[in-house]
């Protein structure tokens, strides 16, 4: 059972997979898991629903591991699935949230990279997927949103680690999304989790002009960012992407922003470089717990803000 | 599983624009096979980059020739990949 399961650890994706198994089977009045697709090698793309009940309520949207590498953000994830799960019923933040919406967690974005990295590169960032005519292997799974789509800071060569692909959702695991988002039609909220170099921003990320929305986002970013520092201290630097981190064209929230899904934010979670996407397992936890208490800022905001 | 012995990560910090222009010149040749971290973006903002073995030397002088700041991220990347790997053996046996 999942009493054994060390959440302060990196796993492979079948124990992953396995722990999600076994958090519905903990908490089946509250999670079940749902297949929004495959990944380009048929790997399941698994999302846990967080529900009380009700039909098509409005509904918070978090992915992890978009970028195969950034282990720390798929363990993150993990563990705020069992924490949400195990705190329904006791904190009343919760409580409240998931009386009136619905919360959808993708926590390994990116199957295919995130095996690869384990058994053939730790360092592979992309998909698996092939470009016809090219050596080279995988897309860019955050340059490949309709959002700008192949503008600046990504690339037309296959062979970089930041290739577009050739078209916007040309990568399944991208368009498996976007069909759910659009499916669902009721997503009010859209968060995305990276590493590293904590930042919390907004988009967007193709231009450098301000969304309508930059006050608003900017002073619940920075609302959030002050409860994650409250835990440990770890300071966040936030912003739009254009600003605080550079401009990159085809990323998720800034396809989500614009599909009219307002509150849209990007987490890049510890460290600032010390050890970058090599971050000891002893600092998941720490990560997750102060991430925690981010999101549940953004979750607050977002609940008491209908629109 | 890919090797990563004698490579390092190096913090670059750029500052001024033509520094960031060679940047990401040196991005662009692919027989570098450098790995942005973190890209270059603006002047004074840092960018991690995985330099291999192989050209390491020749990266370095490259910086230093054209004065850009840098310092040594991660000394030994492997042996940190390694570690991590050790450790996630230790656990797996563990819950076994």
């Amino acid at each position: 059972g999942s009493s054994s399961f060390n959440y302060g650890a990196y796993h492979p994706l079948e124990t992953i997979y396995q722990e999600m198994d076994n958090i519905v089977a903990e908490y089946p009045k509250i999670v079940s898991k749902l297949q929004i697709g495959e990944s380009y090698e048929k790997r399941p793309l698994y999302v846990l629903k967080f529900s009380t009940g009700g039909k098509n309520r409005p509904a918070i949207w978090i992915d992890a591991g978009i970028h195969a590498r950034e282990w720390v953000t798929q363990a993150t994830a993990l563990w705020t699935a069992k924490k949400i799960a195990s705190d329904y019923e006791y904190d009343p933040s919760v409580n409240s949230l998931l009386n009136t919406m619905d919360l959808f967690l993708l926590v390994v974005a990116n199957p295919d990279g995130y095996v690869f990295s384990h058994t053939e590169n730790r360092m592979w960032r992309k998909t698996r997927s092939k470009t016809p005519g090219s050596p080279c292997v995988g897309v860019d799974p955050n340059r490949n949103w309709d959002a700008g789509f192949g503008g600046p800071g990504a690339s037309s060569n296959p062979c970089s680690d930041s290739y577009h692909g050739p078209s916007a959702d040309s990568e399944v695991e991208v368009r498996s999304v976007v069909d759910f988002i659009k499916s669902h039609g009721n997503v009010k909220a859209f968060i995305s989790i990276h590493s590293y170099s904590q930042l919390l921003m907004f988009p967007y990320g193709y231009t450098c002009d301000n969304i309508r929305d930059r006050a608003e986002l900017d002073n619940v970013a920075r609302t959030a960012a002050n409860a994650l520092t409250s835990l440990y201290g770890t300071q966040y630097k936030v912003g739009p992407i254009c600003s605080v981190i550079y401009q990159a064209s085809g990323g998720s929230i800034d396809w989500s922003y614009n599909y009219g899904i307002k509150y849209s934010f990007a987490f890049e979670l510890r460290d600032t470089g010390r050890h970058g996407f090599l971050l000891p397992a002893d600092q998941i936890i720490p990560t997750a717990r102060e991430t925690w208490m981010g999101l549940k800022s953004i979750f607050e905001h977002v609940r008491d803000h209908p629109y | 599983l890919e090797n990563f012995a004698g490579d390092q990560v190096l913090r670059v910090e750029p500052c001024n624009e033509e520094q960031v222009r060679l940047l990401k010149e040196l991005r662009a040749l692919e027989p570098l096979q450098l790995d942005f971290w973190r890209f270059p973006s603006y002047p004074n903002e840092p960018a991690d980059v995985q330099v291999p073995f192989a050209c390491l030397q020749d990266v370095k002088v490259f910086l230093e020739s054209r004065g850009i700041k840098y310092c040594v991220m991660i000394e030994d990347i492997q042996a940190a990949v390694d570690e991590e790997r050790r450790e996630m053996y230790l656990n797996q046996r563990r819950e076994r």
